[in-house]
């Protein structure tokens, strides 16, 4: 099906034609690589991340240099010998330039040859694969095959920073779940010194894989290298689109980029050792070199993309496309991000795209907030909630931070059992993202030390106004109560700009429109006092109109007139060049001119939460909250609703539970709230509300329902009750025996088959066994009420025949 | 050794102002071999110690402590193996 088109042609930028929409290579693997020519259409292949259209732009990684820092690179691998460049490469474990992995029976060591194959593997060689910056040159670092230090991570992460573009790790801490371990100093200080440094001044890239753990519960938060602001997070997704069994959650995870997911889904194929081709290349580390190589295509657009530029580029062409992931929201900003995802999967083609035009990014201020050191004491199934009301150093100009790119949490905490503890942070625009959630196998007593957090949840939002950090602790285990955890101190560390990022790219227009009045205007010299708006610059007049610049903010008429005001009057926003701009038709107050940056809305108009829209009536999957006259967001899974915990209507495959929608189960699953999904329900069940035998609702064949649980045979208390349906099936259960007997055949009070202790079986029947054994050989009291009984007849009389017991009852 | 030990090897990093000379001068002087710069970061140098033990859940002492008081030894650290674990 493949129309033939020579690759020659790709090697200088082009714009695509319908004519090129097919490319062939003679790659042995390439009809398989099914992740770079995805929209063939076979196979159900829902997106991609648009490799082809990056290289029909003539993109395909020349004068681009990546490094993988790994156990080593096979450099005279058939498709990786062409673009190996020994200039970034190292043997740190060997100490000597030749990256060579060591061959053993096992092949331990060909994971760095596997990414460096993704990266850059030569394209049209008849071998194996082809890589996605095919024309990079790749060099590998051996670093992980011996005793790795903070000197052997430090000297790896600063190999040769003027020369190599990026760097790929696929490794760090254990995913084991239980493990919080980073960079050390000297690592830190190669971070550092990279983005400071690397690149001629550009900063080097670092991309990492965000963490395979996601079978042991394990959160990327706790890999201090993922979790960095210098490294660029890289999740996966299967080709459905679901997330795959390894993946780990957090808020620091950048990008995603396909990998391996179930049985069903197709694989990566790459380069592997002693010059072979493998599909087992699976996790993360498959993900970390195509985001590598994507990088390295935009680099080639732009070859003066500052470290943080990229990061930007990232953030906005990542897209949600079809990857299914419960907590997609979308920011203050205007961006989807989720915490399987980050922004979602790469688009290539968009990235070089955005690279070829890009205007650098205003430099990066960094405004560290004065720490909260009130101690609080986390108490199990507690939340502790603390606020904090940045600034963004707006008293710090060379600090100021209004649009935010990272924020990080640092954060002491004291704790019995680290893996109870689950941490959220909410902006002041709302947005929420977990830091931290459980981890089951965290047994640590150690707590957090200045940890940091990284949450990009925040990415392109206000930074100044109220953080809200809340600490849950939800004990896995009996604990000891005696020693509560406690939050000794926590600060944000604010990340971003002071004007907006993307604002110098029109600045030249804005400038002209910010200058005062030309030299024609100013005619005749005022020489009278100016109004109070006006800023030192002075005024031809007296009113606010007359002034040459304003104290706060200029509103502009359309008939080309200005006023100085205090305060942009409704319907207006003022913008970064302290103008009132006017909002959109429908808004009240808004943060700019586009329909969905309200804050309010006009009367009769209700402002949509997450879109910042107005809209007339709330739509599906919104509530109308009267108090703030906002659509607010229904619960999850919930399709209509008539308040935050009342779901009326669930999305397709969820059922309405009380007011709250559910997945719905199988049969012989139930729903399982806490890991959502649905789980197998016990052996015993049919069918069942939750885990264990006694949360069933229905029998397995075989066993007996006794009230909720289901047995194989019935207990004591209980008799087999058999009862034929409307639908003429019998149906057998255990019944509770009547209160008075210990065990029985049937229902009621005359089918007990024993007693407890006190009664006795008369006839079927439980009799109070009293002390009166025979009126005649009675106690004098009760001897004396017994021949009362007897003489009145009074034992013919039900209610009375079990004072005086066997008396009465066998002899009447 | 428990799991949570720290195992130390025979590898110092070290912060030496001066240069590579009074950083070779230094090595020479405490018994260790100067494997050169760390990576790209400046006055920060690789010694290597061939007579201490390899790997060991016991911090050396000794000369190693005394290097620290040379005049224009800023700051050294016995290196500590790390679990990585590949992906």
């Amino acid at each position: 099906d493949y129309q033939l088109v020579p690759p020659l042609s790709l090697t200088s930028p082009a714009h695509s034609s319908p004519a090129q929409n097919n490319i062939f290579y003679n790659d042995a693997k390439w009809s398989s690589m099914w992740y770079i020519h995805c929209n063939d259409n076979v196979h159900n292949c829902q997106s991609d991340m648009n490799i082809m259209g990056a290289w029909k732009r003539g993109y395909t990684g020349k004068n681009v240099v990546v490094t993988i820092l790994d156990d080593g690179i096979e450099r005279n691998h058939p498709d990786l010998f062409q673009n190996y460049d020994p200039q970034a490469s190292f043997d740190v474990n060997g100490n000597d330039m030749d990256p060579m992995p060591r061959y053993d029976a096992t092949n331990e060591n060909k994971h760095g040859t596997r990414c460096a194959g993704e990266v850059a593997a030569a394209a049209n060689n008849s071998h194996c694969i082809v890589g996605i910056a095919y024309n990079a040159k790749i060099g590998g670092v051996r670093m992980l095959d011996g005793d790795v230090t903070d000197m052997v991570e430090a000297k790896s992460l600063s190999l040769q920073p003027q020369h190599i573009d990026i760097y790929s790790a696929s490794w760090g801490p254990d995913d084991d779940g239980k493990t919080v371990d980073g960079p050390a100093s000297l690592a830190r200080q190669a971070f550092e010194n990279g983005i400071r440094m690397g690149r001629k001044g550009r900063g080097s890239i670092f991309v990492w894989a965000s963490g395979n753990g996601g079978r042991s519960r394990d959160h990327c938060s706790c890999d201090g290298y993922t979790n960095s602001i210098y490294t660029i997070s890289i999740s996966s997704t299967a080709e459905s689109g679901r997330k795959p069994w390894y993946l780990e959650e957090c808020s620091s995870t950048l990008t995603t980029t396909y990998s391996s997911g179930e049985n069903y889904d197709r694989k990566i194929i790459t380069t592997d050792l002693r010059h072979r081709c493998t599909d087992s290349h699976t996790g993360t580390s498959a993900s970390a070199p195509m985001a590598a190589a994507i990088i390295a295509l935009a680099l080639e657009a732009n070859a003066r993309l500052s470290w943080r530029d990229v990061q930007h580029i990232i953030v906005k062409t990542s897209r949600a496309g079809h990857l299914s992931a419960p907590d997609w929201k979308t920011n203050a900003a205007g961006y989807n991000v989720s915490h399987l995802y980050g922004f979602g999967l790469m688009d290539a083609e968009a990235m070089v795209m955005e690279a070829e035009r890009w205007t650098h990014v205003p430099s990066q201020h960094v405004c560290v907030e004065t720490a909260d050191r009130q101690i609080r004491t986390i108490r199990p199934e507690h939340v502790v909630r603390s606020v904090y009301k940045a600034t963004g150093c707006n008293d710090n100009p060379n600090h100021h931070v209004i649009y935010l790119e990272h924020v990080v949490v640092r954060i002491t905490i004291t704790h019995p059992r680290r893996g109870d503890l689950s941490i959220n942070l909410t902006s002041p625009s709302g947005t929420k993202s977990q830091l931290l959630a459980n981890r089951l196998f965290d047994h640590s007593m150690e707590g957090f030390k200045n940890w940091e957090f990284m949450t990009t949840h925040c990415w392109g939002e206000k930074a100044a106004g109220d953080w809200v950090l809340e600490i849950y602790d939800s004990p896995s285990q009996l604990r000891s109560q005696k020693v509560p955890g406690k939050l000794k101190e926590w600060s944000l560390v604010l990340y971003g700009t002071s004007v907006h990022p993307y604002s110098l790219r029109s600045e030249k227009t804005r400038s002209a429109e910010m200058v005062g009045p030309t030299e024609e205007e100013l005619t005749e010299e005022y020489i009278g006092p100016c109004d109070s708006e006006c800023n030192e610059n002075g005024c031809e007049g007296p009113g606010p109109h007359n002034c040459i610049n304003c104290l706060h903010y200029f509103l502009k008429f359309k008939n080309n007139t200005r006023m100085c005001v205090s305060e942009c009057p409704s319907g207006f926003f003022r913008d970064d060049r302290k103008r009132c701009k006017k909002c959109s038709s429908l808004c009240e107050t808004c943060v700019g001119s586009r329909s969905d940056q309200c804050t309010t809305c006009r009367t009769g108009f209700h402002l949509n939460e997450g879109f910042n829209t107005c809209v007339a009536s709330c739509g599906d999957g919104f509530y109308l909250d009267l108090d703030s006259n906002i659509c607010r967001r229904c619960p999850e899974n919930c399709k209509k609703c008539t308040s935050f915990n009342i779901c009326t209507e669930c999305k397709p495959g969820m059922s309405l539970q009380g007011n709250k929608c559910q997945m719905t189960c199988d049969p012989g699953t139930y729903y399982n709230g806490h890991r959502r999904t649905c789980e197998p329900c016990h052996r015993a069940c049919a069918t069942c509300a939750g885990t264990g035998i006694e949360a069933c609702s229905k029998c397995a064949e075989g066993y007996l329902l006794e009230d909720w649980r289901c047995v194989l045979t019935c207990s004591t208390g209980y008799y087999l009750s058999e009862q034929t349906s409307d639908s003429g099936q019998l149906q057998r259960s255990c019944k509770k025996c009547d209160h008075s007997c210990y065990e029985c055949l049937g229902p009621g009070e005359r089918n007990c088959s024993s007693c407890v202790s006190g009664y006795n079986l008369e006839a079927g029947a439980c009799v109070v066994s009293t002390i009166c054994k025979d009126a005649n050989e009675e106690s004098w009291a009760e001897g004396s009420f017994c021949v009362l009984v007897k003489k009145n007849n009074l034992c013919q009389r039900k209610v009375l025949q079990q004072l005086c017991c066997r008396t009465c009852s066998q002899k009447g | 050794p428990p799991c949570n030990a720290r195992i130390y090897t025979n590898h110092w990093a070290v912060r030496i102002a001066g240069g590579p000379d009074v950083a070779e001068r230094i090595a020479d002087k405490y018994g260790y071999r100067n494997m050169g710069q760390i990576g790209d970061l400046k006055d920060h140098y690789h010694f290597f110690h061939s007579r201490t033990i390899k790997r060991s859940t016991l911090s050396s002492r000794g000369r190693h402590s005394f290097i620290s008081m040379e005049p224009k030894v800023e700051w050294i650290q016995q290196q500590v193996v790390k679990r990585r674990i590949k992906r």
